[in-house]
């Protein structure tokens, strides 16, 4: 699979741009977090998409953002 | 720090992707 990089991205209408980056991130997301992954992709697409491209790149930034958004999600659940 | 992630952001549904069996 090609790497999605920043002018492909943006050769996409807007509202697949989104996407495009999501279908990257859920089975990676997916390999950690397997009942999590569609929530937690979907908060992390909320980032802007250039951020979400340099997390494509990098495992170890991708996964602290994969941890914070777990550690949100509980303590929102906890809250309810 | 707070975190900017939103917990009621809306659910990520994948086309492409296929569950291992």
């Amino acid at each position: 699979q090609e790497p999605l990089t920043a002018s492909r991205l943006a050769a996409a209408p807007l509202h697949e741009q989104k996407q495009m980056i999501g279908e990257r991130l859920y089975p990676l997301i997916h390999d950690v977090h397997t009942q999590l992954a569609g929530k937690i992709t979907g908060m992390l697409l909320e980032i802007d998409n250039s951020e979400l491209l340099l997390m494509l790149e990098s495992p170890e930034s991708l996964h602290a953002k994969i941890e914070e958004a777990v550690a949100v999600l509980q303590a929102h659940q906890a809250m309810e | 720090r707070k975190s900017t992630l939103n917990p009621n952001a809306k659910e990520f549904n994948p086309r492409s992707f296929s569950q291992p069996k």
